[in-house]
C-alpha cells in the first residue's frame, strides 16, 4: 500500500542521508520517487559531496561511487537487517581515509547485523573480529588456513 | 538466525572437503589472488536457491562442480551447507523451534539437483521462504560482489524500488 | 596483407606469454584467430594461471583478469609503443604479492615507455619515480600540491 | 616524443589554471577519494580528440567545462593543453624539426570548440596524424581508465583484433 511504501521511502532516506554525512563529512543523499504512478513509479537516486555541485551521479569519482552506494545498502539494512552482510573488496577503489570512516561505521553496524567482508587492504582486515585464511597449498585446490596476524599486519605483510 | 559454519565439498576451487566456522563479527576472509575468496560467496548464493550459472560466473550450473587442478581429477558432485544458529527463534514456521538449520544444496554431473534442511529434502522454494523478506531474497541486497559496488547507484529506477519493497 | 599481421600475432603471443609467466609465476597465456578468414576473424584469448584447469576466462578471478589484461597490454605495448601509458588504479583488485610483481615489471617497461599512474597502494607509490598530489584545498576545486613521501609512506599515510 | 607538462584551466575540478611538469617516470599521481585524479586522464583522453561525451563521464560535450564548486562560480570556457618534448625528432611530418610540440583544446559554453598545435588553429584530424599508429589512436590500448582492466580480457574477438592491427 502506498501509505507503508512511503514510510519506508522516508525510515530509508533518513539513514542514507545519515550514513553518507558519516562517510563524507557532509553533503546530501536522498532516494526520490521519479515520474508517474506513485504506486509503481521507479526511485531515483542523488547524491552530492560537501562542496560539490555536480549535477549527476555519473560525475562521481570511482571511490564516491563506491562511498554512495555502501551509504545505501547500509541505509536499507538498518531498515531490515538480513540474517548476514557479504562485502566482497568493496573497499577496493577507497582510499586509506575512506576505508577507516568505512570501518568505523560497519564495527558500529556490527552491533546488530553479522557481515563477511573479503578485502586486500590492511586497514581493512584491522575491523576484522575473526580472520580466516584461504590458500591454495596444492595448486588449484583451495583450502583454510590459520591466518598468522602480526606478519599479515606488518608492513611487508602479503594478502 | 546467525551464519555458524559453512561447508563446502567439491564446490568449484573446493575441491576437498572443507569446513568454515564462523566464530567472532566481522568476519573478514584474506588470502592471495585466485585462491577460491569469491567462490566462498558463490557457494553460499548457491545453497541460497541461485539459479542463474551467469550470476555465478559460469556457462552452464555444472561448471560449480570443482574440474579439480592439473594434479587433481575433477568431482562428481557439489555440496554446499549452510549452518544457523536459530537459538533467538526467530526462523519462520515450521523452523522456529530448532535450535539449529541447515540448509544444503548438491548437484552432480549426470544432472541430479537437491535442496535440504535439517537433512530432509525440500523444494527451491521452501529455502526462499526461510529467508522471505530479508536481503536474502531475490533483490538480494545483502550480498555485494567484486566489483558490482559502484555500479549499484546506476541501478535503474526499477530496480531500485524492488529493493526497497524487499526491504519494506 | 595477412603475413604482416601473423607476424605481429606471433610476436604478440611470445610479449603475452612472457609476461604473463613473470605476472603468475607460470602458466600460459596466447591469442588464437577465431573461425572465419583469416584477414578478418576476430581473436580469442586464452589464459590458464599455473596449476589450474579453468576452461573459461570467465572462471578467473577479479585480480587473475585484472593481471592477464596486463599482461596482454604491456605485449601490444612491447610491440609499438605508444608516447606513453596511462593506468588508472589497475592495481585496485590486486593482492600485495601481485602489486610488486607487477610494479618490477613496471620498473622494467618503464626505461623504453612512459608511464602516467593513479594509485591508492602503497605498495605501488613506491616505484614512482615522481609523485604528483591532487587535492581538493578549496572544496570541489582541484589544485596540485607537492607530496609529503615520508608521511605517505608511514603507515597511517593517508592516500 | 616525451609527454612533458599537462595544463588545465576550466575543465571539470580544475577550476583555475593549473600545470603539472612531468619530469620523471614513473609517474604516480596520488590524493584522495573525488579530488581531481581520473579528471586529468579525461583531460588529457578530451585533447587528442575524444568525441563521445560519455567516455568523459558525462551528458554533453559542454560537461568538462567547470561548474565550479558552491562557493565559485562556473567557468565560460575549458582549456588543456599538453607538451610533449619532441628532442628526437620522432613526431612524424610536419612536426619533425619541432623541438616541442604543444597540442590544445578549448570549448566554450557558446559551443565553439578549437584544436590547436603550437598554437596554430588545426582540425581534429591534425591532431589524430600526429599520433597515428600509436596507442592513443581509435582503440587506444594506451590509456585504461578507471575500473576497465578486468574488461579488456572480455573484449569481442573484433576489437582484439582492432587493437593488434592498431599496433602491427
Ligand atoms: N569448477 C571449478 N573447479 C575448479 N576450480 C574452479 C572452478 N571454478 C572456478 N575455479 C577457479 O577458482 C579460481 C577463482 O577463485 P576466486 O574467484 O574465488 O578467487 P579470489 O580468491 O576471489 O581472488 P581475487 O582476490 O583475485 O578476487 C579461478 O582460478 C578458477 O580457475
Ligand atoms: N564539470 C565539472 N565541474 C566541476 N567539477 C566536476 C565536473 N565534472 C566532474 N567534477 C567533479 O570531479 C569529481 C571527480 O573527480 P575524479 O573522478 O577525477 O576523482 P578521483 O580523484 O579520480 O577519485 P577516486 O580516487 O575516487 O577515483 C567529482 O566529485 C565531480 O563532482
Ligand atoms: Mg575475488
Ligand atoms: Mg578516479
Amino acid at each position: 500500500t502506498l501509505e507503508r511504501f512511503q514510510r519506508t521511502l522516508e525510515q530509508v532516506n533518513r539513514g542514507l542521508q545519515k550514513y553518507f554525512v558519516e562517510l563524507f563529512g557532509g553533503g546530501v543523499a536522498a532516494l526520490a520517487a521519479g515520474a508517474g504512478d506513485p504506486l509503481d513509479a521507479g526511485l531515483v537516486l542523488r547524491a552530492q559531496p560537501p562542496g560539490k555541485r555536480n549535477s549527476t551521479l555519473q560525475q562521481l569519482s570511482g571511490g564516491e561511487k563506491a562511498l554512495t552506494a555502501i551509504a545505501l545498502v547500509f541505509a536499507i539494512f538498518a531498515l531490515n537487517p538480513a540474517p548476514f552482510c557479504i562485502l566482497d573488496e568493496v573497499d577496493a577503489p577507497l582510499d586509506d581515509a575512506n576505508i577507516e570512516r568505512f570501518c568505523r561505521l560497519l564495527r558500529e553496524l556490527a552491533k546488530e547485523t553479522q557481515f563477511l567482508l573479503i578485502s586486500h587492504r590492511q586497514l581493512t582486515l584491522q575491523v576484522a573480529e575473526q580472520l580466516v585464511g584461504v590458500t591454495m597449498i596444492e595448486p588449484g585446490i583451495s583450502s583454510i588456513v590459520p591466518v598468522d596476524v602480526a606478519a599479515l599486519l606488518a608492513e611487508d605483510g602479503v594478502t | 538466525m546467525r551464519l555458524s559454519a559453512i561447508h563446502l565439498h567439491g564446490f568449484k576451487s573446493f575441491r576437498n572437503a572443507t569446513r568454515i566456522d564462523v566464530q567472532r563479527n566481522p568476519l573478514v576472509i584474506v588470502g592471495p589472488n585466485g585462491c577460491g575468496k569469491s567462490n566462498i560467496i558463490d557457494a553460499i548464493r548457491w545453497v541460497l536457491g541461485e539459479s542463474s550459472a551467469r550470476q555465478l560466473r559460469g556457462g552452464a550450473m555444472a561448471d560449480v562442480i570443482s574440474n579439480g587442478s592439473t594434479s587433481r581429477g575433477a568431482a562428481q558432485q557439489a555440496v554446499v551447507e549452510l549452518l544457523f544458529d536459530n537459538s533467538t527463534g526467530k526462523a519462520p514456521a515450521p523452523w522456529t523451534a530448532s535450535a539449529e538449520i541447515r540448509v544444503q544444496r548438491r548437484l552432480s554431473r549426470d544432472g541430479d539437483s537437491q535442496y535440504r534442511i535439517n537433512d530432509a529434502r525440500c523444494r527451491r522454494r521452501d529455502v526462499g521462504d526461510l529467508f522471505l523478506g530479508t536481503g536474502l531474497g531475490a533483490s538480494s541486497y545483502a550480498i555485494i560482489e567484486q566489483g558490482t559496488i559502484g555500479r549499484i547507484i546506476e541501478s535503474r529506477p526499477e530496480d531500485l524500488r524492488a529493493m526497497l519493497e524487499e526491504a519494506g
